[in-house]
């Protein structure tokens, strides 16, 4: 049991390390707070968003916070590839430089597998390959709009 | 593989049957706040199975029914590239609903198309699907929680 | 106490009447669950965000819940005015409209008291009489860029 | 009444003493995630005394030092238009820190600070800072949680 945990946490981990340096200039990894009886302790970061010094994950700044977050959770979808992706809203906390650099790296991992993102950002809108258009009708029920193709 | 077609019929605000072509590569869904989006996700968690009616925002199945209109059933079909189509119906009856699946048209079990999903990667507890609050969930959680995330998929 | 929390709870209510209304094309109020003994129960809101029928909070979208919240905080400002405000990133689950919305709320309040609002939001940026830049200079620490004035 | 200027010293990101004229209407501060634009907010409820360490995102008062620096002490002074100005001062030592108040350079306790304020409508459970996170916490509350806000209020 230990042994599934501990190779599932290194392939995660080495993921997190690749994904998280590419979306920030900077580097980060998870640490295990007991590496020697990792269900003993909890599971954090160690990152330096743009190569500051490192901070503990609740004094980072919402932004910063919330790209270690979806860092992780491409980590963890890296790690069991799927033949589609749904990600509703994952950039709302980012700049809209960072929301480039999530849009970018969605971007090419769409070549080989599927990605629908709901997004209320420009900078998601424009990166992707075309964009579906919801919106309400005067009777309140929804109405999907034509598929419009981008770039 | 990918999804080739949704079609949701009654399910939350889809209160007219509504057919939304998807293709491979990089799609954004966009719009006013309200209008259907995360509805959209919903729809196609609903019709894999792969969450519980709080997962989509609902206190019962039936919450899922459109209530714009006055039937009493809701309907949505996925269709992948390989051309199988999975269809889930719910219906409201005097005391409480029945659910349907269907794999190709066919009547089947939960389990048949679970498996099938399986087979394609697609699992109940597993993360392509990020929901709306997902993350602000996962960054605010302690760090033993996080760590039991790694547990789960282990 | 029960009539300190009635009386208090009608202003406030009365206030989310009139700014709900006007940051949503529809209405709402505030709702105790056991009026006849407030202490025994909680607060809900009976919201027609855009005129559509009544829904539980969790069964709305993210940005109705949001715009929800806002009009209530909001309304207990006006309960309580005070000489400044401070606003952080209160905009982030809002489309574009409902940005402006707020953006304009804020707007209108600010003639009678000083508002400071951060956002990363344009519509938010563009509805200010005045912005303030933040960026991060080389050594890490915070630069403060001069003061631009809006419209 | 409203705030003149903000003398950020040494706090938090602040490696550099900085100033920021403040004035009436509507003012709106942006730039990237993790500039200092949120550490503008916590300096002025760190000089204004409203807000415990942890309100600032610090386990402990001293974390809010700038780290870059070798100085030990942090200091942030809000000056409002009808001439009070305030001043918070952190220091570190050997086995904590020392925390100074001075109302227009003069030291004072921190209570003298907070009726100042409580005159002008400013006390420590009001609502007139909303922090980053507050609208996603108060929409997740139950409805118990929503109705001791009325409470605390009243
Ligand atoms: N059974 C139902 N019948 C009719 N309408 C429903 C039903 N269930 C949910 N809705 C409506 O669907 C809307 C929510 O849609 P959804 O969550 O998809 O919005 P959204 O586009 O994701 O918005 P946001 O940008 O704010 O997240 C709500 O207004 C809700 O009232
Ligand atoms: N004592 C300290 N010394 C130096 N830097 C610090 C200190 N405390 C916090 N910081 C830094 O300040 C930064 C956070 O600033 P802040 O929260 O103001 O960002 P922000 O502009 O609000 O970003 P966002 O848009 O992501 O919310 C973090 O990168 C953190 O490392
Ligand atoms: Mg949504
Ligand atoms: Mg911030």
């Amino acid at each position: 049991k230990r042994e599934a945990f501990l190779s599932t946490y290194t392939a995660i981990d080495s993921n997190f390390k690749d994904i998280y340096g590419r979306l920030t200039r900077g580097w980060g990894k998870l640490v295990l707070e007991m590496p020697e009886d990792p269900f003993a302790g909890g599971l954090t970061f160690e990152v330096h968003p743009q190569d500051k010094d490192v901070r503990r994950l609740n004094m980072m700044s919402g932004g910063e916070k919330s790209l270690v977050t979806l860092a992780f959770i491409f980590s963890i979808q890296r790690h069991m590839p799927a033949p589609f992706y749904g990600l509703d809203e994952v950039d709302m906390h980012l700049d809209g430089s960072n929301v480039e650099g999530i849009a970018h790296m969605i971007r090419s991992l769409s070549e080989t597998s599927q990605f629908i993102a709901i997004s209320l950002r420009k900078p998601m809108i424009q990166g992707a390959d075309r964009i579906i258009g919801v919106t309400i009708r005067p009777d309140k029920s929804t109405l999907v709009t034509g598929v419009k193709c981008n770039a | 593989m990918h999804i080739t077609l949704l079609e949701i019929d009654n399910f939350k605000s889809f209160g007219r049957k509504t057919k939304i072509p998807l293709e491979t590569g990089f799609t954004v869904i966009s719009g006013p706040n309200g209008s259907g989006k995360s509805n959209i996700l919903d729809s196609i968690l609903f019709a894999l199975g792969i969450t519980s009616a709080r997962g989509l925002r609902a206190e019962r199945l039936t919450d899922l029914i459109n209530t714009g209109s006055n039937k009493n059933t809701a309907e949505v079909h996925v269709s992948f590239s390989d051309g199988t189509r999975i269809t889930r119906r719910i219906k409201r009856t005097a005391n409480g609903y029945y659910s349907y699946n269907y794999l190709n048209g066919r009547l089947c079990k939960q389990g048949d198309v679970l498996a099938f999903l399986a087979n394609h990667g697609i699992k109940p507890q597993g993360y392509n699907i990020v929901m709306q609050g997902d993350v602000a969930r996962i960054m605010e959680m302690s760090d033993f929680e996080r760590r039991k995330i790694i547990d789960e998929i282990a």
